[in-house]
């Protein structure tokens, strides 16, 4: 009888010993391969303009970095790896996605205008594009603002660890990057660079430096290992502030402390738009959420699927129609002047956000692609392809 | 101008762009600090009428609206407007998410467009989405085809009327990030030869 109980007892022990080892087996192989292709990852991602970057943001989220801590970080090292691109020095956007309250916030650190410009700036708008070199462009710089506000509300790492892969990157023979060295061989880009106080960065001589050439950037360094110990208010309130603006003062700049003291990044819900099955979160004006919401929101009623490229008419007809909605939208970007100093224009992007715009200019797109540019109000010469 | 698009474990999301405007902003550099400073008001000249400057220019109202018409001078704290679009695409009952931006001055939001039309709507996968070739259309209302962009759509656009211009270079990078169900694809532009990471 005891033996027969004894057993049951171990056979009943051996299943549940068995079906823990199969849970255990399929959490283990759950976390280790997805099934999803072998271009897929299971658990988070992130995409920047360079492997180094995105590298550096991936292992802040493996240390329990937050997104919100892996997109400084990559930023912070996409400024070394592509300085032509963004830096310190300009300013930025963010529109975050906080899965736990499912809010969509924007915080804009774009660059503003400083106290101090040129009266007549615009009217030499058209000598001074494409490249639009000189201290008189120069907007009072957001961006390290912008990444304290972020860190701020949805940071999880310590701040200066997100400065360390980057700082170490600068300290451990930083060297050119193919596409900054692309960049610096342009022949529209390289004279008005070889004049320019960057000459000392980058070039050697009189040539600009090629991919893999040692790019030692130490002031850059410094700078950062200070952000990252003490702070963003030693560059708006503090001694490197005070260095920047005497530096860029040499060269005609009228930015001062001041400037960099009063900038305050802006924080707003995103605009919200419905795509059939998704809802589209995108920055407010002044910058293009508007616009693209527009776009995609009479696109969207047109029902292209995949049916639709399948033949050459239809794919003829798919871009026909994007090509007049872009028109439309061409004609629409007035609508983002910076509402908050242009109180006139609070709402003007409101409109673009709704259906009923949408249908006005659906209705408007026909099978011709030749109306007059009053059709698209494009009819005066605005803008100078310029944002 | 840059995009970094990231995507948590917990599936909270960040869009991100970043910028000192054009290529090495306004070429003004600070040596002490190592930085390099942006030319962001030159994004102002948008608003004015080409060939003129802060003189205003009135024009009518127009069907769709009535543009102001105006060339503003600066405001002392004014941002400038931007095509910068960093984003988020959520589709709660499936679970999916896109986070996608981009760079490349007036060509972020035709090119940020097209990838989500392609991803969203025409079958294409993200990384097809981001590396087809893209159209502009530039102020005066013509075509700008990015090269290698299909010959056989641009003969049949040209027969529907619409005009054609040739843009010296395409600057636009599309980084982004989607999860698909409990699978998370992320794509940087080979445009700019980025590649992502993941685990």
């Amino acid at each position: 009888m005891a033996r027969g109980y004894g057993a049951t007892v171990s056979l009943v022990l051996l299943g549940l010993g068995l079906a823990l080892a199969v849970i255990v087996l399929a959490v283990v192989l759950s976390r280790h391969q997805a099934p999803c292709g072998p271009q897929a990852f299971a658990h988070a991602a992130v995409a920047a303009d360079s492997k180094v970057c995105s590298d550096i943001g991936r292992a802040i989220l493996q240390q329990q970095g937050s997104p919100v801590d892996a997109t400084i970080a990559a930023l912070v090292c996409t400024s070394v790896v592509n300085p032509q691109s963004m830096g310190l020095g300009g300013g930025v956007i963010f529109t975050i996605y906080n899965v736990t309250t499912g809010k969509v916030e924007v915080i804009n650190a774009r660059e503003t205008v400083p106290a101090s410009h040129a009266p007549s700036l615009l009217d030499q708008c058209a000598q001074a594009l494409p490249l639009g070199t000189g201290a008189q462009w120069i907007g009072v710089p957001g961006e390290l603002r912008g990444y304290a506000e972020a860190h701020r509300r949805h940071g999880r790492l310590p701040w200066a660890q997100l400065f360390q892969p980057t700082i170490a990157l600068l300290r451990g023979g930083h060297v050119v990057a193919p596409v900054l060295s692309r960049f610096l061989h342009n022949s529209i880009l390289r004279p008005s660079l070889q004049a320019s106080t960057l000459r000392q960065l980058f070039f050697n001589g009189t040539e600009p430096l090629r991919p893999q050439d040692p790019l030692p950037w130490p002031a850059l360094a410094t700078t950062l290992e200070t952000v990252a110990t003490e702070g963003v208010e030693v560059f708006y309130t503090g001694r490197l502030g005070q260095m920047l603006v005497e530096d860029i003062a040499k060269e005609g700049s009228q930015l001062t402390l001041q400037d960099l003291a009063k900038f305050q990044p802006e924080v707003v819900d995103a605009l919200e738009v419905p795509l059939g099955d998704y809802t589209l979160y995108s920055p407010p004006p002044p910058a293009g959420g508007a616009i693209l919401s527009f776009i995609l929101n009479v696109l969207r009623g047109f029902n292209f699927s995949t049916e639709s490229m399948a033949r050459p008419e239809g794919r003829v007809n798919v871009y026909h129609h994007l090509v007049e909605t872009l028109k439309f939208a061409k004609g629409q970007r007035w609508r983002l002047g910076d509402p908050r100093s242009h109180p006139k224009l609070q709402n003007a992007s409101r409109d673009l956000l709704g259906e009923t715009l949408a249908q006005l200019i659906r209705q408007q797109i026909d099978g011709r692609g030749d109306h007059q540019l009053s059709h698209y109000s494009l009819a005066e010469a605005w803008g100078h392809g310029t944002g | 101008t840059s995009h970094v698009s990231v995507l948590g474990e917990d599936g909270s999301a960040v869009a991100a762009t970043s910028t000192i405007n054009t290529p090495f902003g306004a070429m003004v550099y600070s040596p002490r600090t190592g930085i390099i400073l942006n030319n962001e008001l030159l994004d102002l000249c948008e608003r004015c009428p080409r060939g003129s400057g802060t003189t205003p220019s009135p024009v009518s109202g127009d069907r769709v609206g009535g543009a102001p018409g105006r060339c503003w001078p600066p405001v002392p704290g004014e941002r400038s407007p931007s095509s910068m679009v960093p984003s988020i695409l959520i589709n709660k009952a499936q679970g999916s998410k896109l986070v996608i931006g981009g760079a490349g001055g007036e060509l972020i939001i035709s090119a940020v467009a097209q990838a989500i039309m392609s991803k969203l709507w025409l079958g294409f996968d993200l990384r097809a989405a981001i590396a087809a070739p893209i159209l502009h259309v530039n102020s005066k209302g013509c075509v700008e085809y990015e090269p290698n962009f299909s010959q056989e759509v641009q003969r049949g656009l040209q027969d529907r009327g619409q005009n054609q211009t040739q843009r010296p270079f395409f600057l636009n990078v599309v980084q982004a990030v989607s999860q698909e169900g409990a699978c998370v694809y992320a794509v940087s532009d080979l445009r700019k030869s980025g590649e992502a990471a993941g685990y």
